[in-house]
Order: structure tokens, then sequence, then C-alpha cells
């Protein structure tokens, strides 16, 4: 899935 | 979360407060670009509107709350409140040369083509020239007070710190972010010549003046 970055960072 | 993020998030935050102590103290903003400021604020209003759909933790939406409503408060101070002390006429870096580039990037190179996710990208592309136009200023006046220098150096050195973050977090989780890696790589090197003058000159308590 190429939406899955980190998400979390700021 | 691992030490380098946390560092680097402390980081940025110490920037902001110092800026504000800056423009408080001394009831001006002289030497701040109201360019950057400006593009800092569409930079967190792109990237943390995600804030109101997607809950991480009550660090990560305080610290988002804290940075749009921060940047938005030194808008405020520098277009009202200390306005006559905002000139303008040194602040003259075409930002239009940095927003439609990182538009064009942002719908190139992005996660997933929905708005959210661009504006995603967006962000990152924008915040990693946002601090053009104050460096541009910099530049052009060729001194700085000391305390615009620890901002400087304190919001250069966060994102500094995300490299060995991403490092750490490529070995230790398998994530890659390829987008901010690149932007984020960028961003710190633009740093490089004002990190150079910071620490070989008003880190040795000298005044901040690039060659003539």
């Amino acid at each position: 899935n190429p939406a899955d970055r980190p998400k979390d960072e700021l | 979360m691992n030490l380098f993020r946390l560092l680097g998030d402390l980081s940025h935050l110490a920037s902001i407060l110092v800026l504000l102590h800056k423009i408080q103290t001394s009831r001006s903003c002289r030497g701040i670009s109201f360019k950057t400021q400006a593009l800092y604020v569409a930079v967190f209003v792109a990237r943390y509107l995600d804030l109101f759909w997607r809950y991480i933790s009550l660090y990560n939406s305080a610290m988002k709350v804290f940075f749009i409503g921060s940047s938005c408060y030194i808008l405020y101070l520098m277009k009202y409140r200390y306005r006559p002390t905002n000139d303008p006429s040194i602040d003259t870096f075409r930002i239009e040369y940095l927003l439609v580039p990182c538009a064009i990037l942002s719908l190139i190179f992005n996660y997933n083509f929905m708005p959210t996710e661009i504006l995603w990208s967006f962000s990152i592309f924008l915040e990693s020239v946002a601090i053009l136009p104050q460096l541009f200023m910099l530049q052009r006046t060729g001194e700085a007070e000391a305390i615009t220098t620890h901002y400087l150096a304190a919001l250069g050195i966060y994102r500094a710190l995300y490299i060995p973050n991403w490092i750490y977090r490529y070995f230790t989780e398998g994530v890659i972010d390829p987008i901010a890696v690149t932007a984020g790589i960028v961003q710190t090197g633009l740093y490089l010549d004002f990190f150079y003058v910071y620490f070989t000159k008003v880190l040795q308590g000298q005044k901040f003046e690039l060659p003539a």
C-alpha cells in the first residue's frame, strides 16, 4: 500500500 | 518515539519559544521574515489538519495544536501588534518560486492521490524550503541579533535530528518514508552555511556577521 507512510511524525 | 525524534521535536518547540521571546522582550520583529513565518502557517495548516480525523497520541495532538496556534500568533504579532518594526522592503524573496514548484511536486510525489495526502506532501516540500526568505533576508542584511540566530539554529537542528530518527526507524521498524527523508535532507542542507557561521562565531561569543 503506497499510503503506508509513518503517520505519527510531526 | 525515539530519542532523536523527541529531541528534534523539543528543538522545534524551543525554536518557536525563542522566537516569541525575542519578539516579546524586544517588542520588535526586526530581522524576522514575515514571508517565512507565513509559509510555516501554510505548512502547519496543510499538514496538521489531520488532527480532526486521525488520533495518534495526546503528545502528537498537543504539538499539532501548538504549532498551528503559535505560528498564527506570530503572524498576528508581526502584522498587527509590532507592525511598525516589520520592514517588508528587505523581505523580498519571491515566494511563488517556492509555492508553485512545491504544489507541482506534491501532485507528482505523494503516497496516495487524494487531497489529504497531496496536502501532506505539499507541506513536507514547502517546509523544506520555507526558511529561504529568512536566509535570503539574513544574506541581504549581513548580520543578525544573537537571539535570532539561536532561533534559526534550533529550527535547523530540529530537522537535522529527524535524519538519525529515520535511520533508526529504518533499522528497528523497517519503515521508510522517501518523501520526508529526501525533503528533510534538503531542508537540513539549506542550514549548513548558517550552521558554520553559528558554531564558529556566535557560540564563540562573536557577532553573527556574514563576510561582505
